[in-house]
Parts: C-alpha cells; structure tokens; sequence
C-alpha cells in the first residue's frame, strides 16, 4: 500500500496567466510526482496540489521565488488517510 | 458481512460492503428494486446497477457515482441515497410520483478496480486500471474517454497523465458498457454523474465552450438545484457549463449524454471547496448526502414534470 507521510496539499492562488503557464510547467516536472486535485484554471482561481514530502521544499521554494501565493490545505496527508482507515476499521469492528 | 438493516451510512465501505448493502437493499424492497449486472470492469468485477422500478418500461432517469475511485464521498452519497429512495417510496410524495411515471438506474461504484485500488494500494487513484499497450502506467480517466469531442482540450495522451483519455473513445469496459445499456434502453430522460470535490453543479459542454440549445433551461434547473442544495447546511455551489465553471475538458460523460439526446444532463462536485478534498471526513458523508438529495430532487421533479 501507497503511503503519503509528508506529503502537504496547497492551495495555490495564480494571480495571472504568467503564473498559471508556470504552475503548468511545474506540473509537467515528473520527477516531482505532483498530483493536481484541482487543476490552475483561471487569475485568481485557486488550485489544489498534491506535493509528495521529498518535492515539498523544492515546490515551496518555486511558489516563493515565482511570488505565487500559497498557503497549506493539508499538513500531512497520512494523518488524515490513518484517521480515516482507523474509523473504517472501527466501523468493521 | 453487516447485517441487514444496520449499514451506517457514516463511514467509509469496501466494495464487498456495498455490494452485500445493494443485496440487502434488493432483499428488502423485492417489488421495486432489482439489481442488474451491465457489464464487467477490465479485472472482471461485476457494475452493479440499482433498478428503481414500478412496472413497466418507463422513461428513465440515470445516477452514476464515484467514476474517479477516490471520490469517496461520492459512492457513499449513492449508497445512502438508494437507500432513501427504496424505503421511502410510497410515503414520501415526490418519490412515490416519481417512481410511478419514470424508472431509476443508480450505479453506486462506477470504477470497481479503481474504487478497490484505492482502499488497498493507492487511497490517491483516480483512473480505471486498464494496462495500456506499451506503456508502464495503467489507467485511463474514465470521464475523458467518452465520444465527446475525445481526445481534444483537457484531456491527454500520455499513458502517465491522471487525465489519459485512452487509446480511443470508449476503450474502456466501464464507459462502454453505461454507454451501451444507455442506448440499448433507449429512453434515458435524464444523466446524472456525482463527482467531487469542490461544490459545483455543471451541466455541458465540457469539450467546446459554446453554450448548448438547452443552456436556458439547464442553467435555470440548475440554479434551483444549489438553492435546494443550499437550504439544508448552507452549501453553496457554483453554477454554469463545465467549460466556463471549470476548464474545457473533452471526453466528459454528460456531453456525451447531451449529444446524445438526453437533454437533462448534469455533472454534481460535492463538498467540499478545499479544506480536505477527496479526504472528506466520514462524518461529513450525511449531510453531504441530505443536501445533495434536495439538489437531485430539484432535477428530477423537473425532469418528472416536462416530459420530451
């Protein structure tokens, strides 16, 4: 089983067409394995990534030095996937 | 196995659990439920559809959920759902109308593959688990493989892509056998898929962004749709066709419904707007049902009350 300790999800808020080509081409970088759950659309838009724990830094550091806001909508996505298996489980029980 | 009669509808269920609920839930209302197989996903596993039925072969309104696995709110909201409509008909007024004028096809777990991977290997899967011919990845995005506009804007070619649109329109099992049930019935008044995340109702077109003979009417259902939505919790969705609402994304179910004459076509994202995505609490899985009810009630009195 897939595990996501780490991995933070952020909200991304492109304030203009510039921004979201970037945020496309940061999307395109494989090796950063970065899961778009709600993709940058529109300036002004917010959008949802996905950024597994080794990629975090380095995704951060892009945002800041493209001055993209950004802000954490999820801290660790494992905690939340443990919570939710623990009340499945509990639920089985 | 639960038994029947205490299936909580506040958490999370494997597939088994699902499926031994649709049984119970058939066992429990034999005259107006049945359980039809309609095809089979790329690992073989049965797609399960929920007949809601009075007799007779009438115009038909179709509910499918969780095409993309980790939407897992979604195939939670079906399940209760089914169960609303079963155990109220008869006593509740709009179901027992509804029912008596038009039949119900509910799929509750429209990517079984995708759905079980998700609980066991990967909770983030999105795509169907077909191999693709000469490429490591697996998967097509189930909802970018329709014959609607297929393989144009928002939608890719790459094996690897969580929006590969596969190697051709209706490649995969899971979409080709809706799509053939649909035309084989031949009288589908109305499609309704039940996605989310991010609290929005859509209707078409995804795959071009020019407004659809219907948008009027569509657009107005819709609106009264999230006003209903709204009432319950204080949801608030957003409204428009997937293009101008979202992205231009080819290949979407609802298009292909519209084109295909079933002008009652709409696209639900449940909660919520970002605080936990796709990782909804389970405690959150009532209300996200009650309140997307009021909206499914809205459409489907409309589509009860202007027969086409």
């Amino acid at each position: 089983r897939e595990t996501f300790v780490g991995d933070q999800v952020l909200e991304v808020t492109p304030s203009n067409e510039e921004q979201i080509v970037n945020l496309k081409e940061l999307e395109a970088e494989e090796h950063l394995q970065l899961d778009f759950w709600k993709p940058p659309t529109t300036p002004g838009e917010t959008a949802h990534v996905r950024v597994p724990f080794v990629s975090v830094q380095a995704v951060k550091a892009f945002l800041e030095s493209q001055g993209i806001d950004y802000s954490i909508m999820i801290e660790d996505v494992q905690v939340l996937l443990d919570n939710e298996n623990d009340e499945m489980l509990l639920n089985q029980r | 196995r639960e038994r029947s009669g205490n299936f909580n509808f506040e958490a999370y269920h494997t597939l088994d659990e699902i499926s031994q609920e649709m049984d119970n839930l058939v066992a429990k209302h034999p005259g107006l439920l049945s359980k039809l197989t309609i095809g089979r996903s790329f690992e073989k596993r049965p797609m399960n559809v929920l007949k809601f039925s009075t007799g007779g072969n009438k115009p038909a309104i179709w509910l499918d959920a969780g095409i993309h696995a980790r939407e897992w709110v979604t195939q939670a909201t079906a399940v209760w759902t089914a169960n609303k409509i079963a155990s109220e008909y008869g006593t509740d007024p709009f179901i027992t109308s509804l029912l008596d004028k038009m039949d119900i096809f509910l799929l509750p777990v429209t990517n079984p593959d995708g759905y079980v991977f998700s609980h066991t290997k990967n909770r983030m899967w999105r795509k169907t688990r077909s191999k693709v011919a000469g490429s490591l990845c697996v998967g097509v995005d189930p909802n970018r493989n329709w014959d609607a506009g297929f393989g144009g804007p928002g939608a890719s070619n790459s094996p690897c892509s969580d929006s590969y649109h596969g190697p051709s329109a209706n490649s995969e099992v899971e979409v080709k056998s809706i799509v053939d049930f649909i035309k084989s019935h031949g009288n589908v008044k109305a499609f309704i898929t039940i996605h989310s995340y991010s609290q929005l109702l859509m209707f078409p077109y995804g795959y071009k962004c020019t407004k659809s003979d219907s948008f009027d009417e569509l657009n107005e259902v819709a609106l009264k749709a999230a006003q209903s939505v709204a009432s319950l919790h204080g949801t608030k969705y957003k409204v428009g066709p997937i293009c101008s609402v979202i992205y231009q994304a080819s290949g979407g179910s609802i298009d292909w419904a519209y084109d295909s004459g079933i002008k009652y076509s709409f696209a639900f994202e449940l909660r919520d707007t970002g605080r936990y995505g796709f990782l909804l609490p389970a405690s959150q899985i009532l209300p996200t049902a009650q309140e997307t009810w009021l909206g499914l009630k809205t459409i489907m009195e409309h589509v009860r009350d202007h027969p086409y």
